[in-house]
């Protein structure tokens, strides 16, 4: 989860 | 998702419609550079290789689905639309740009998160998106004459960048492990571009004049 939430824009 | 985040992706969304109505409406992409256009394609299509195999939310999808898909519309109505093809000021849009692909692609090779094909790609899409609008402006430059909706839609792409530096802010003091040097050291390179183009925007603004950049 943490390493997704490293690009969580756009 | 803070308010900062929202209004940035909303003036980025905002700018693309307004690029969008321009060349619908008036049939013309007079001052529009197809070079910044397709480095904004690059960005996009480099960026979002994860879009099948993370998913972060629906909203996250839906937006990368239509910056990726305004932005090809966009280069193939440039490129190929038979009356909007006419008005491209091919003669002003010189700007050497693979010239920005392959230091970009450099660097992202160099400096990466990880050294993975994603990863890579990522970066080389953030570095690249923080030069891609100097065709644009160079191209503003040359023509001096600036219409209202090419002034716009270059005045809501900068919104968008300073929405993201109060973004960035924002999460580095509510989010305890918040830090993306990459993001954010690039994000700053591509507002300070702008500071340049908001100034002359701000005068004519303020004069109630028609924007023009000095030769």
């Amino acid at each position: 989860p943490l390493e997704q939430a490293m690009h969580d824009e756009l | 998702m803070n308010i900062f985040r929202l209004a940035g992706d909303m003036t980025h969304l905002i700018s693309v419609l307004v690029l969008l109505l321009k060349i619908y409406a008036t049939k013309s992409c007079s001052g529009i550079s197809l070079k910044t256009q397709e480095l904004y394609a690059m960005v996009f299509l480099a960026r979002y290789l994860d879009l099948f195999s993370d998913f972060i939310s629906l909203y996250n999808t839906v937006m990368k689905l239509v910056f990726i898909g305004s932005s090809l519309a966009i280069v193939w109505c440039m490129r190929y639309h038979r009356v909007v093809r006419r008005s491209y000021d091919r003669e002003l849009d010189t700007f050497r740009y693979w010239i920005l692909v392959g230091a970009c692609f450099t660097l992202a090779l160099v400096l990466h998160e990880k050294f993975s094909f994603q990863e890579v790609f990522w970066a080389f899409s953030i570095y690249l998106e923080a030069v891609a609008i100097l065709p644009q402006l160079v191209l503003l430059q040359r023509s001096g004459n600036v219409d209202n909706l090419t002034g716009q839609y270059v005045f809501f792409l900068g919104a968008y960048r300073a929405f993201y530096i109060l973004n960035w802010i924002y999460r580095y003091l509510t989010e305890p492990r918040f830090t993306r040097w990459i993001s954010c050291v690039s994000g700053l390179v591509q507002t300070a571009l702008y500071a340049d183009f908001f100034y002359y925007y701000f005068i004519s603004w303020k004069n109630n004049a028609k924007l023009q950049l000095p030769a």
